[in-house]
């Protein structure tokens, strides 16, 4: 599903550059559930970037379903995002004017062709999964850290993608909550067959994957695949 | 050194209110080691936020070195905070436009007394300890999530306050950088005497603390004090 050729990132500071990335090469099939694993500042998030669209590589390419995504048109690329793809941001990215239930809602609204009874039915549904029925009128400043970052998953899974990217999903959240986090998404990745590809530095989600990438300094180490489903 | 005295907490949402904490007691005496641990929601930051005095109780009071907190002028409680305190917030609060080196120097410019000369001293020393020191120029939009973090850590601690809340200061860290964080903190436990909360999921500051506090739907369940150290 991601075949990723030798890309470089740099990103201009000042007079310098920085150069996050190095010739990275990666695949990734159908129906995986990776993680990539390495010290703050080794270029994990850079990498989910590039695979998710939302930045573009300095060097080489990023190949989704055998389309280059830097030679897709910007609708394109919105499409591929809103009907292939979920990402769940470090930062959370959650839109702060809209509560917890729109926040989850929007990527359906974007889709389109989905009517109002089906959306609120979907919503209502992950976000229970997540625990949060209690909050879908909660903005973003009136939830706490862990609560905001559920949002952020469920708000990437509600249009049931076939790839998710997430970048440290369970970095807030206590073990319980986490392990609840989890298991929605090996239940995913077994049923559904969407293909998971986590940055992380937490040892529950490396225990749950089939394959550990670890970067260093923006270069792939180690590439181990195992079969541990 | 702190003394929370059945501390109450309501949130405004709608035309409901939210009770974040229930009644709450705690002492922390000076030196201590502590983690404030408990699931995402349960309270946490809503606790270290009125220890700090960024939030004010809607019953009950709190108590630093003797004073009732709400009962300080504005000018008083801005100066304990800038002499007493450090506070590495959950979602960094760092400033957008300054560089590492200035989010970094700005508490001491803030404290005022201190010559330039002085002042690059101590943030490149501590920048240093955190593991930065290639960063002073960058500005928050060009670290990666654990180097934020670990920005909000040096400027929580360039003053050499006597209390630290930190509230879940690993959570982006992987192990070995995580683990150097810890060990400057508890180094400066140990010779400075500085008094540490923690709020955490960590289990690795869990070990370190000489007393870890439960909370759970805003109430502290447990308060184990143990010899840690
Ligand atoms: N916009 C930017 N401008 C300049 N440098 C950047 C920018 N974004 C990231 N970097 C640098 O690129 C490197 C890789 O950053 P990246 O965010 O990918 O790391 P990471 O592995 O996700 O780290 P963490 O675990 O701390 O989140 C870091 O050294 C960072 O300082
Ligand atoms: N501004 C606010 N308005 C309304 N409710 C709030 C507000 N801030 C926090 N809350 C609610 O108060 C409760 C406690 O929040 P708090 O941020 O203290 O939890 P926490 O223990 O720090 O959680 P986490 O581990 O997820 O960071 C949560 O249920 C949260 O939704
Ligand atoms: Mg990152
Ligand atoms: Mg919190």
């Amino acid at each position: 599903i991601i075949e990723v050729r030798g890309v470089t990132k740099d990103y201009p500071l000042g007079q310098l550059t920085v150069r996050a990335l190095h010739g990275v090469e990666l695949c990734v099939d159908r129906g995986e559930f990776t993680t990539i694993a390495g010290p703050s500042g080794s270029g994990k998030t850079t990498l989910l970037n590039l695979i998710g669209c939302v930045d573009v590589p300095t060097g080489g390419s990023v190949v989704f379903d055998g389309a280059v995504t830097s030679s897709l048109s910007d609708r394109e690329l919105t499409r591929l995002r809103l009907e292939k793809l979920g990402f769940i941001f470090q930062s959370f990215n959650l839109v702060q004017v809209l509560s917890v239930f729109q926040n989850v809602e929007l990527p359906l609204l974007l889709q389109g062709g989905i009517d109002v009874a089906e959306r609120k039915r979907r919503v209502e549904s992950i976000l229970d999964r997540v625990g949060l029925s209690r909050f879908l009128r909660h903005r973003p400043n009136e939830l706490s850290g862990g609560q905001r970052q559920r949002v952020a998953i469920a708000r990437a899974l509600v249009t049931k993608p076939r790839l998710v990217l997430a970048d440290e999903p369970t970095a807030n959240l206590d073990s319980v909550t986490g392990n609840s986090i989890l298991e929605l998404m090996k239940e995913l990745n077994q049923q559904d067959g969407t293909t998971f590809i986590f940055s992380t530095h937490d040892h529950r989600v490396m225990e749950l994957a089939s394959r550990i990438v670890r970067v260093q300094d923006g270069r792939v180490v180690e590439d181990g695949r195992g079969d541990k489903s």
